[in-house]
C-alpha cells in the first residue's frame, strides 16, 4: 500500500505543481511505482506530463480509478488526470464532509498498485484540498520566500490540525519547502529566518532556488530531469525526493 | 457612480493582489477617491495597506457597506476588509446565482461615494470570483510569462463570457496585464509573442517588470509609491493607472 502525499498551499503560485511533479519524477527515476494525482482545475501538472485534460473528474466518475489513469512517457510514472469542466470541479468543491471522506477513500483504496502517490492541490483551503488532506499519510507544504507567502500559512496550519482531529488522525506534518529561493535577496533570507525561527525542524533543510528551467521544461512536456538534469532546480529536487523517501 | 474593475485570474501568484493594491494606490494619489475591495480569504489586500482582517466579512453581514469601509493612511485611499472566517468564505463561495446577484447589488450600491473600485478575487473561478465580475464595470487579468499562466486563460475567458451573457451585459474587458516580466528570459519573450498573437489589442502595452521592491512593499505596510517611488515597478503601475483612467 502506497504512501499517500499531499501538496498543498492556500497561497498561489508558490510551486506546489512544481514541486508535486518534480517529486513524482523523482521517485519513479529511483524505481518506485509512482502516481501524481491532478486535484487542482487549472490541470496543470496533467499538462506538466504532456497529457490532456479527462473529460470528466475520475473522482467524480465513481468507476475504479485504475480504468482512468494514464501511462506517461516516464518510466514507473502514472497519472490521474484532472478535468476543467466545471460540473465536476463544482461537484468536488461542494462535497460535504462525509461524501469527502468517500472520495478520498475511494482514492485510498484503488491506488493499492503503487508505492508513492503525489496529490496536487489547488491554491485554496476548500473541499478539493479538504479532500486530499483526508486521504493523505503526510502534507507538504511549498513555500515561497516573500511576505504575502507567510500570511495564509496559520490558516493553513489550523486546517491540518482540523482534519487530524476529525477525519485522518494518521495525517503527519511533511515539510515545509522553501521555493523560488534567491539567495542575492534580503526579503528571501528574511522570510527563511522567521519561518525556521517559527517552524524549526518542520522545514526542510533542503531549498528549491528559483532556476528557469523549472518553469520552461513545463512547456516541453518533460520533467526536470529528462529536461535538464544537470540544473540546479533538478539537484535541489533529486535531494528533496531523497528526503522524502527517507522519512517513510 | 464610481466605475468597478474587477482583478481576476485563477492561476496563483501572478500579482492579482500587487496589482489590485498598485492601481488603487495609483488612482488615490492622481486625487481620485479610491476604494479597494478584498474578496479574497487571504486577505492578502487587506494586510498591503497595513489593516486586519475583518472578524465576519462585509458582504456577508449585510449592513451598509459604508460602515465596513475603512480609512488607510493614504489620502483617498479606502478598504473594504477581507475576512478569514471559513464560515464567512464558505457562505460567499456557495451563494447560487440569485444570492450572488443580491452580493454585487449591495457592493454597487453602498459604493456610490467613490470614483475607483478594485476588487483582489482569489486564485479560483468559483463564486467569489463570479460575484466581482458580476458587479464589474471592467476586468483585468494579470498574467505571468510562463507557460502554466497560459493554461487557465481560455478558462477565464469562457467564464467572463458566461457572467457577459447572463449576469452583467456592461461588463468590458480590461486588459490582460504582463506581469514579473524578465527582459532577460527567453520564456518570457515566448509567451508575451504567443498573448499578443493570440489575444491582440486586449494585451496592455504597459508590462510590469519583475522587481523586488514590489515584493518588500507591503511587509513595510507601504504601496509601491509610498515605498519605492523612483522603482520599475512605480513607473510602471503608474503608467498602468493612466492607462486604466483614459479608458473609462
Ligand atoms: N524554483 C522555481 N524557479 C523558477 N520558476 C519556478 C520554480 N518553481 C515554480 N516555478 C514557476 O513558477 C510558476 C508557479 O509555479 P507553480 O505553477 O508550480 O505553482 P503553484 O503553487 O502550483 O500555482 P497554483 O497556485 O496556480 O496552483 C510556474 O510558472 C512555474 O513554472
Ligand atoms: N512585478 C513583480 N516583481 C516582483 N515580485 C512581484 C511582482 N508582482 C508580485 N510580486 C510578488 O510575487 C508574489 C505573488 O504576487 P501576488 O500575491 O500579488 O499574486 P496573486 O495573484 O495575488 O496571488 P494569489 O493567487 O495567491 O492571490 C508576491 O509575493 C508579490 O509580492
Ligand atoms: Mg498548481
Ligand atoms: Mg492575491
Amino acid at each position: 500500500m502506497g504512501v499517500i502525499h499531499c501538496v498543498a498551499n492556500q497561497k498561489g503560485g508558490v510551486g506546489k505543481t512544481t514541486t508535486a511533479v518534480s517529486l513524482a519524477a523523482g521517485c519513479a527515476l529511483a524505481g518506485l511505482r509512482t502516481l501524481l494525482v491532478d486535484l487542482d482545475p487549472q490541470c496543470n501538472a496533467t499538462s506538466a506530463l504532456g497529457q490532456a485534460p479527462a473529460a470528466r473528474h475520475p473522482l467524480v466518475e465513481r468507476t475504479p480509478l485504475r480504468d482512468s489513469v494514464l501511462e506517461t512517457k516516464f518510466e514507473n510514472l502514472s497519472l490521474l488526470p484532472g478535468s476543467r469542466s466545471f460540473k465536476d470541479v463544482d461537484a468536488l468543491a461542494h462535497v460535504d464532509d462525509s461524501q469527502s471522506r468517500q472520495v478520498a477513500e475511494h482514492l485510498m483504496t484503488n491506488v493499492g498498485l503503487f508505492d508513492q502517490i503525489f496529490v496536487d492541490c489547488p491554491p485554496s483551503l476548500g473541499a478539493l484540498t479538504q479532500t486530499a488532506l483526508t486521504a493523505a499519510d503526510d502534507v507538504l507544504m511549498p513555500l515561497q520566500c516573500e511576505y504575502f507567502a507567510m500570511e495564509g500559512l496559520t490558516q493553513m496550519i489550523e486546517l491540518i490540525r482540523e482534519v487530524i482531529k476529525n477525519s485522518n488522525n494518521r495525517l503527519a506534518f511533511g515539510h515545509i519547502v522553501l521555493t523560488m529561493y534567491e539567495c542575492s535577496l534580503e526579503l528571501t533570507h528574511e522570510v527563511e529566518r522567521e519561518v525556521r525561527d517559527f517552524f524549526g525542524e518542520v522545514v526542510s533543510p533542503t531549498v528549491v532556488p528559483r532556476d528557469v528551467a523549472l518553469a520552461e521544461a513545463p512547456s516541453h512536456g518533460e520533467t526536470i530531469f529528462s529536461y535538464a538534469p544537470r540544473s540546479r532546480g533538478a539537484r535541489a529536487y533529486l535531494e528533496l525526493t531523497q528526503e522524502v523517501l527517507g522519512r517513510d
